[in-house]
């Protein structure tokens, strides 16, 4: 009910705070109900602003800024009520490599109560992984499972 | 590792049995484009019950059944069977592994299971409810959407929060 | 009027088709009116098959298949009537590394008539530069372009 | 090349004014997430008379202006400056170089210059017209924006096919 929702939000806008300063080395975030009288219907209003740039529209972040933003919040979600898996598919596309350094990072703080499979294309990412499964289409149309790679320590 | 095996057969790409073994807190998936990556994360979701055709790229549910190719013919189902490790109860069962499959024919059949005991789906999203696992928007952080919750009006972020309330 | 609209939207038909096929090495696509009766109203049809598969909804394509999909079809519609410049803000991003490469070699089919500027966070993109432009914000909030880094040969 | 030189002062996040020289057929930009890459094909957008704030990724054409950091007041006006290589004529005047140049000031005042005489954005429009620069649809494939033309349902796409013909 009404009080349900307004711990875990002040809680996921706790949490987010905390993970978007992790990721970006700094800045600030809000999380505010557009209507503060009515919780359970109103909007939600996302601010966020990089160290060292004033606060804007969040259209006017760059592709990335918006990318990693979302991540502390989804994140920022997680940490309230998590699930013992969670499969991010590319997530990290948009991020240059000291973002997806960071984001690496991150995944540490949740590995523990968190089984991760992270779909990607990003060298540092598979790096990241203790197991990786190749899928290839030597078969057109057709997938398979061609390799595990098993990395030492 | 709470997802233990995921075996696919006839499920979109996957027109082979293809048997996937999970040993590790991080995994990572590769591989060229379309070779089947985002498939697998689809396969995750609909044996957990995913009914939205659409979040799986589909235009109706048969879509998920392996459609052939000129080589292979297209399959009569779709089947998909995941195996969890229950040991620390996180599902209400008294079982230390738990499996859940899903099948789906052509002519628009559907199947659940647990412990390979016929069951419905309703049956399986109960087990989930308080798990996490039912509610797709945590689990699974899909290709291109993440921008989405940024670029949505106020009003309509609020699923998020409230799955998580 | 119609006959100019149609002559224009059949040759980006064939374009699209020979850029796909040479993005894909193979496959094939379509491009049709949903209503042949009313040229100038019709919406417009969009098949695409990568080879080997069958023909599908666009939406069941991944998100690389998609992205060299749009990437032909832009260029088809390109090659009818193209601007001196063409800016291309990160398209290689869902692109695996072969389909990088085979985007890069695409441009040297137009490089002579158009000049390019492609902002990338790619290494093999940055290499097919002839020349390079860095921007950082070394001091927050604020661009500068830091580096041209000049090719030689 | 048609684009020789492009200069940006006060525009976005480009708080100092930044002169950027091109001399060949492919140039590549590079930098860190959020160091103003984007900005820079907004940049070359607007000067050539985008009218669609949305498009720039603002709310009010206000926004394309620095708007200061902790360290930096706020420019009072935006200004980029276009030179290009006219010596093939395709745009429609006796000038082997053009300068474009639009500068908007914060009380919302818009200036646009050709070759350093004021001139109005219709100007602009009208020589543009034929170069295929005008329509932002063919010059600029935007971070993000590909995938649009294929997930748009079938009457949204039209726009695309008339700009070509
Ligand atoms: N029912 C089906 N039968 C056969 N093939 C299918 C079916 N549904 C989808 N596919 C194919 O699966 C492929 C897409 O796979 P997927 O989205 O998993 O690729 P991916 O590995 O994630 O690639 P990317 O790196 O580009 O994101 C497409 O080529 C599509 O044609
Ligand atoms: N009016 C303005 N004044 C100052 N800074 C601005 C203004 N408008 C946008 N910015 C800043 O510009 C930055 C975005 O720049 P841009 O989109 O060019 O980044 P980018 O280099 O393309 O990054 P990415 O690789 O993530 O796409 C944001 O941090 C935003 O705060
Ligand atoms: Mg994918
Ligand atoms: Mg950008």
């Amino acid at each position: 009910s009404e009080k349900i929702f307004m711990e875990s939000f002040i809680k996921i806008g706790e949490n987010f705070r905390i993970i978007f300063q992790k990721l970006f080395k700094g800045g600030d975030v809000s999380l505010k109900l557009t209507d503060e009288t009515k919780p359970l219907e109103s909007g939600i209003e996302i601010q966020a602003q990089p160290p060292g740039k004033r606060a804007r529209s969040l259209r006017l972040l760059s592709g990335g800024e918006k990318a990693l933003t979302a991540i502390a919040l989804m994140f920022g979600v997680y940490m309230v009520k998590s699930s013992p898996f969670c499969v991010l598919d590319e997530i990290d596309a948009p991020l240059d490599d000291q973002n997806v350094g960071r984001f690496l990072t991150l995944l540490d703080d949740f590995r523990e109560k968190t089984q991760f499979v992270l779909i990607t294309h990003n060298k540092k990412t598979m790096s990241k992984a203790d197991t990786l499964f190749g899928i290839t289409m030597d078969e057109p149309g057709i997938s398979r499972l061609l390799s595990v790679e098993l990395k030492a320590g | 590792m709470f997802i233990k095996e995921l075996e696919i057969t006839g499920f979109k790409s996957f027109g082979e049995k293809t048997h996937v073994v999970f040993n590790s807190n991080i995994t990572g998936v590769v591989g060229p484009n379309g070779c089947g990556k985002s498939n697998i994360l689809d396969a995750l979701k609909w044996v957990l019950g995913e009914k939205s055709v659409k979040s799986m790229r589909g235009d109706k549910m048969e879509d998920v059944i392996f459609s052939g190719t000129e080589n292979k013919k297209p399959a009569g189902f779709a089947e998909v069977d995941l195996i969890l490790d229950n040991r620390s109860k996180i599902i209400n069962l008294d079982y230390d592994e738990i499996k859940i499959s899903r099948k789906l024919f052509r002519d628009g059949q559907s199947i659940f299971s647990l412990n390979d005991n016929r069951t419905s789906r309703k049956e399986i999203e109960g087990l989930l409810m308080d798990t996490g696992l039912g509610k797709a928007s945590y689990s699974f952080m899909q290709q291109g959407q993440m921008d989405m919750i940024l670029s949505s009006k106020p009003e309509d972020r609020r699923h998020i929060f409230e799955e998580a309330a």
